[in-house]
């Protein structure tokens, strides 16, 4: 499903280069589920940026389910986006103005071929899982902190995707949240979700089959590499 | 230094009442090292917000260093807020048009007596302290998730103040950088500063010495209250 080589990712400031991401190579096959950690500035979000379709390599390649990512233009990588991938941002990125029950709701319309109330239906029941039924009119401000990522959670699950991309997904959840949350996830990746989940909190990352380790943008271990 | 006495804090939305606080008391006292926890959605930030004086309550009183909290105007309540604490946010409220340094420069500006050079170098050492050194002239979005919170870490320093409120201020860190912050703190709580800190990891939470757990806006629990 995902191939990626020699990815490379160089932000310029002015005179100065980061070196992000100084080229990885990896594969994902539908249905894994696969942990990436490292360090705080490792590079985890910026390659799953490029995985996500949010953001373009600076050198390397990356196909998805065989399309070339790297050479599609704006409009087809909106549309791979809102078609294969569910993303949990790491900074959620809700809309403000909008209920929780409208932010999870904007994926479908996206897809399209759903009336408004059924969009809004499916909404609910995205909420309820993460159990924020009582929380669908409350506006980002009016949420707690792990009330918010909960709802960037549905956000990403709404529309089904074959793909789930899920950046410190529990990063502001207490122990007993993250804990529900890691068996949806589990649940979810049984019935063939593929997920690649970044995360800091090793109780989080042994639900994960796969762990890849980033260190300074560069893949230091990939503990399917192993199993040669 | 902290004195709150059956706080209440009620959120109106129309007709809808939700009782984030439904009334806790405590005292702290100057050089505690204090935890908070409880499940997402408890009450924890809204209570942080009271005693960080960025909020008013509903019902009850709140006494900080002897001064009555809930009767003070805006003005003294900055004033208090600028010498007395230091806070991190949940969200980290970073300034977006401004680097790292900028917005670590800030408070200072606010307590007057330096020049813009001194603030400055203040600055740099307090993002050299927690490993940023090399990212001053960045703006927020130009760093990680874990780059901007040590960002707003070390703007709640900056001033030395004489309490530290930290709102999860290890939620995007990890294991590593998280424990270096928090031998941070234990020295600065060594030398005086007093420190409460939400957080819902338990490998945080030990370096406290003492810990109050919140649930549906209640104190369930305070370990204090054991030694009676
Ligand atoms: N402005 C607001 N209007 C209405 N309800 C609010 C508002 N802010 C917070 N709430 C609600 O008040 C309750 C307490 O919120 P608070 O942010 O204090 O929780 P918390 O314990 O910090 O949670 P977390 O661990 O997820 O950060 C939550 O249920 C939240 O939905
Ligand atoms: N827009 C940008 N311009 C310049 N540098 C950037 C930009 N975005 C990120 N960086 C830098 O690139 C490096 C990698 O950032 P990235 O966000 O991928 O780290 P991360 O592994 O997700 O870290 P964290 O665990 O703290 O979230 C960091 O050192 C960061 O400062
Ligand atoms: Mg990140
Ligand atoms: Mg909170």
């Amino acid at each position: 499903m995902i191939a990626v080589r020699n990815l490379v990712r160089t932000y310029l400031m002015g005179a100065i280069e980061v070196h992000a991401l100084q080229g990885v190579s990896f594969d994902i096959q539908r249905g894994e589920f696969v942990a990436i950690m490292g360090p705080s500035g490792s590079g985890k979000s910026t390659l799953m940026n490029l995985i996500g379709c949010l953001d373009t390599p600076t050198a390397g390649s990356y196909r998805l389910d065989g399309l070339p990512i790297e050479r599609l233009d704006a409009v087809l990588l909106a549309a791979v986006r809102n078609t294969k991938i569910g993303f949990v941002f790491q900074q959620f990125h809700l809309l403000a103005r909008h209920t929780a029950l409208e932010n999870v709701a904007l994926p479908l319309a996206y897809r399209g071929g759903m009336s408004r109330a059924e969009r809004l239906e499916r909404a609910a029941t995205a909420l309820e899982r993460v159990g924020l039924g009582d929380r669908k009119d409350h506006r980002p401000h009016e949420l707690s902190g792990g009330q918010q990522q909960r709802v960037a959670i549905a956000r990403a699950l709404v529309t089904r995707p074959a793909l789930l991309l899920a950046d410190e997904p529990t990063g502001a959840l207490d122990t007993h949240t993250s804990a529900e949350l890691m068996e949806l996830l589990v649940d979810l990746n049984g019935s063939g979700m593929t997920i690649v989940l970044v995360t800091h909190e090793p109780d989080v990352a042994r639900h994960a089959r796969r762990l890849l380790e980033i260190r300074d943008g560069l893949l230091m271990h990939d503990s399917a590499a192993i199993v040669a």
